[in-house]
C-alpha cells in the first residue's frame, strides 16, 4: 500500500510545489511508483512537471466535486514511473462549493483509495492556506512533509499549522504523523538562515529532516522548462539536496 | 478621502506583506495619515509592525463578522501618523462563515466607510488566496499594488489574478483600476529575474512601477524585531527602495 505524504504549509511561498515535484521525481529514479498529486488552484506542480494545463480533459476538481474515477484523470509524465493528477484554476471554485458538501473533508480520501494498491508512495502538494483543500489532504494522508523557509515569518506560522493538524488529527484522520519539517531556501551567507534552523530544531528536534535545501537558482529556473531539477540540472546544489532528501524519507519509513 | 491600495496576488511569498508594511511605513513618514489593514490570518503585517496580537482584544474579525466598528479596533503603531487594523489567527474562520453570511462581499468596505475621512491613505494586506478575505479587499479597494516575485511560477499566476480582478470590477467595484505591478525580490546576478522583469513590462506596459525592490536580507530580518525597514535599516537598499516606491505612489495620485 502507498505511504501518502502531503506537503503542507499554510505561509505562502516556503517551497511546498518545488519539494513536492523534486521529491516525487527522485522517488521516480529509485524505481518506486509514485504519484503527484496537485492540489493548488494555481497548479505549479503541473506546470513544474510539463502538463500542459490547456489541454487537459480532466483534473483533480473533477474528481472532487464529480466523483470521476482518478484513473481518468491520472496522467504520465516525462519521469518514468511519476504519475501525476493535475491541477487547473477549475479547482479554485472547489474552496466555496465544498463548504456546504456532504463528506466534504473526505472527498479526496475517497478519490484516492481505488488506485493506493497502484503506488509506492503519494506526494500531495497543498495551497497556502488551511481551508478545505488542504484539510482534504490532511485527511486523505499518513504523514505530512512541513516545509520552512529560512525566514523569520515562516516561524510565525508553525504555531498556527499545528494546531490545525492536531484537530484534524483528533475528529478526522486519527493515525496522522508529522514525517518532517524541511528547512529549505537556506543562505548559508546570511545569520538569518542558521538562526531559523536553530529555532526550529530547538522545537522539534529529531523531526527536523537533517537534508537542508539551500537557496539555489536551478530550482526556480526548471519550472520555467517543465523539468524537475533531476532532468534540468542534476549536478546542481539543489538536485543534490532533494535527492539526499528523497532518501531521507525512505530511510524514515523503513525505521518504522 | 483616503486611497484605498489593496495588494494583493494569490501566489504565496511574493512579498505582499513586506510592501504593504513599508510602503505604509514610509507614507506615514512622508506626513500622510496612513492606515494599513491586515487581512491575513497569519497576520504578518500585524507582527512586522511589533503588534502583540496574544494581548488585543479586537481584531478584524471583530469587524467584519461582528461589526465592531473600526474605531474600536484601530491601534496606533511605533511609526507616528501610522495606524493599525490587526488580524489574527481568529480570521481564519472567517472564510467559512462569510460563505452564507448577508453581503459576504462587502463587509470590509462597510467597516472601513465610516474611517475613510480621517486618513490620506488605507493600504490592505491581503491572504495568499482568492477567497472571501481577498474578495472584500478588492470590493474595499479604489486601486490594486501587485507584487509580482522575480520568479517563474509568479508569472503563471497573473492571468488568474486579472481574471479575477475583472470580475469583481463588474459585479462589485465598477471603479477599481491597478495601481500598478511591483517587481519584488530582484537579484541582480541571475538571469531569471531579468528576464521575468522584461516579461512582465512586455505585458503590462506603464503599469509597472519604476521602482524595483531587490532581494536583500535587511528587509527578512526586520520582522523579527516587529520594525519596518524604515526604523531596522532605512540606508539598506530595500528600505531606499521601498521609500522610491512610496514616491512613486504618491506621484501617480498626482497625475490623476
Ligand atoms: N531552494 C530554492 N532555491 C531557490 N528558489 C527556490 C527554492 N525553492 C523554491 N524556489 C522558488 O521560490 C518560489 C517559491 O517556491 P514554491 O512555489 O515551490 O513555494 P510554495 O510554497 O509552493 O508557494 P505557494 O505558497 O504559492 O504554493 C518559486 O518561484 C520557486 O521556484
Ligand atoms: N525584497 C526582499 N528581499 C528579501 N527578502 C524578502 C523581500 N521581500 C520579502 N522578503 C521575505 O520573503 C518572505 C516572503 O515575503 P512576504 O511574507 O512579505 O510575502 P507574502 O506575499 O506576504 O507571503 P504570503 O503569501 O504568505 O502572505 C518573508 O520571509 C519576507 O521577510
Ligand atoms: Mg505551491
Ligand atoms: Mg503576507
Amino acid at each position: 500500500m502507498a505511504r501518502v505524504i502531503a506537503v503542507v504549509n499554510q505561509k505562502g511561498g516556503v517551497g511546498k510545489s518545488t519539494t513536492a515535484l523534486n521529491v516525487s521525481a527522485y522517488m521516480a529514479s529509485f524505481g518506486k511508483r509514485t504519484l503527484l498529486v496537485d492540489t493548488d488552484p494555481q497548479g505549479n506542480a503541473s506546470s513544474g512537471i510539463g502538463i500542459e494545463k490547456d489541454a487537459l480533459k480532466y483534473s483533480i476538481y473533477d474528481s472532487i466535486i464529480d466523483e470521476v474515477p482518478l484513473t481518468s484523470v491520472i496522467q504520465k509524465t516525462i519521469i518514468p514511473g511519476l504519475d501525476i493528477v493535475p491541477a487547473t484554476l477549475k479547482l479554485a471554485g472547489a474552496e466555496v462549493e465544498l463548504v456546504s458538501a456532504l463528506s466534504r473533508e473526505t472527498r479526496l480520501a475517497a478519490c484516492l483509495e481505488p488506485v493506493l494498491g497502484d503506488y509506492d508512495f503519494v506526494f500531495i502538494d497543498c495551497p497556502p492556506s488551511l481551508g478545505l483543500l488542504t484539510i482534504n489532504a490532511l485527511v486523505a494522508a499518513n504523514s505530512l512533509l512541513i516545509p520552512v523557509q529560512c525566514e523569520y515569518y515562516a516561524l510565525e506560522g508553525l504555531r498556527q499549522l499545528l494546531d490545525t493538524i492536531e484537530l484534524v488529527r483528533r475528529h478526522l484522520n486519527r493515525s496522522l504523523v508529522i514525517e518532517g519539517f524541511l528547512m529549505t531556501m537556506h543562505d548559508s551567507r546570511t545569520n538569518l538562515s542558521q538562526q531559523v534552523v536553530e529555532d526550529v530544531k530547538n522545537h522539534y528536534g529529531s523531526k527536523v529532516f537533517r537534508t537542508v535545501i539551500p537557496r539555489n537558482v536551478t530550482l526556480s529556473e526548471a519550472p520555467s522548462f517543465g523539468l524537475p531539477i533531476i532532468r534540468y540540472d542534476p549536478k546542481s546544489r539543489g538536485a543534490l539536496a532533494y535527492e539526499e532528501l528523497a532518501k531521507e524519507v525512505l530511510e524514515r519509513g523503513e525505521e518504522k
